[in-house]
């Protein structure tokens, strides 16, 4: 039989009783605290098949929660000596906005086809947003890119730009863009590289339909040759290593406001 | 184990009467403490949540419990209103309650878990977990 996972004590001192309590008791109390923790349900589509944690967006979440938050959970934020970057290179602008969010969401980058939609040497990234609570604030939202050194056509001196722009329209088969960010790599550079994506992500909050997702663009810096695909430059995809795929991370304030979802 | 099972077998007969007696109901002397800070620890593990809520393994949350008597003392981290309400108790101990025994101290927690199958959340939950109680 299934531990019931409630231990209380019963206030004998150095006399810990495990009172096991009943089916029905058992999944009251199991719904009293999701719902306390606004858990009211098991994710979808998770009993047949459970969430990989060694993907790259469950990692980073880990890696804040290991190095970031404090090991005491106190209520002041930990020192800045104490702190560690970890894999994924954190900065101090990180830090900042793990310490003023009440909720950190990461969205895994996604192959969501969009009519209309013409790939040319870019590629497309689409993050499903539907689950950002309504009333919640940006902080800040950020594009993390993993960029690989085990490419061939990689040119050793060169340098790379990497502009995300947000996509536009579809219509006719012509796409238009607005761009969001860009960021410079250089040679020998290996490790995550990241981009301001908040306007992007507030835009999509406040309009789903809109949510046509971000095109990669790269260009040698010097513009010395056309766009090349992400890929030629050790730009991980949606493809790659599960600890290194693209993914969103959005840095929210809670309104204040309790959820109150419909068992 | 064999002499908590011999002991178990041995009250199983009178088990009901037991807890209907007030003098040896361990409730009702578990009451009669003075306030203080007991454990309560919710294990996400036994409960089989831990392929949906990354982090913590559980949720430590503590509660408070036990009574305001007179005379407070410092133990029970009493309120100054506490003292006044515990006096105003002895005056009319049927009009007015006790002092409560409630947490003066609470801690936040944060909880990993996944949204779906690929978004993952990291959520801090204020005032969750009882640090110290007293009498309020």
């Amino acid at each position: 039989e299934r531990m019931s996972g409630l231990y209380v004590d019963n206030g004998f001192d150095q006399t810990i009783v495990h009172r096991v309590i009943s089916q029905r008791e058992k999944r009251e109390v199991e719904h009293e605290i999701l719902n306390l923790l606004g858990l009211p349900d098991r994710p979808k589509n998770t009993a047949a098949r459970p969430p990989q944690v060694k993907r790259s967006a469950p990692k980073f979440l880990l890696d804040i929660y290991k190095n970031a938050l404090g090991e005491d959970e106190d209520e002041k934020p930990i020192g800045e000596q104490q702190r560690r970057a970890g894999e994924f290179d954190l900065t101090g602008q990180d830090f900042r906005a793990i310490d003023q969010s009440d909720v950190i969401m990461t969205f895994a980058a996604r192959n969501h086809h969009v009519p209309g939609v013409r790939h040319e040497r870019g590629k497309r990234l689409w993050f499903d947003v539907s689950e950002v609570p309504p009333g919640e604030h940006i902080i800040s939202a950020e594009l993390r890119l993993y960029r690989s050194m085990d490419v061939k056509n990689w040119r050793k001196n060169g340098s790379y730009m990497i502009t995300a722009y947000r996509v536009l329209k579809t219509e006719n088969g012509t796409r238009e863009l607005q761009y969001v960010d860009a960021v410079n790599t250089t040679a020998g550079k290996e490790g995550w590289l990241t981009l301001n994506v908040s306007e992007a992500l507030d835009h999509w909050v406040n309009n789903p339909d809109g949510n046509k997702g971000l095109y990669l663009s790269v260009h040698p810096a010097d513009r010395s040759v056309h766009e090349v695909r992400p890929e030629d430059v050790g730009i991980v995809g949606f493809r790659g290593n599960p600890d290194k795929q693209p993914f969103m991370v959005g840095y929210f304030k809670s309104s204040g406001i309790r959820e109150s979802k419909v068992r | 184990q064999k002499r908590d099972a011999r002991r178990k077998k041995k009250s199983e007969s009178s088990s009901l009467d037991y807890r209907n007696n007030p003098y040896t109901d361990p409730g009702v002397q578990y009451n009669s403490r003075t306030c203080k800070i007991q454990t309560l620890y919710v294990s996400f593990r036994d409960l089989k949540w831990q392929d949906w809520i990354i982090a913590p393994d559980g949720y430590d949350a503590y509660y408070c419990s036990g009574e305001c008597n007179f005379p407070l003392n410092a133990h029970m981290n009493a309120t100054n209103h506490a003292i006044v309400q515990t006096l105003v108790h002895l005056v009319s101990p049927g009009k007015v309650p006790k002092p409560c025994c409630a947490p003066t101290k609470l801690s936040p927690i944060s909880v990993l878990y996944f949204l779906d199958e690929s978004n993952v959340i990291l959520k801090k939950y204020k005032n969750m977990v009882v640090k110290s109680c007293g009498c309020h």
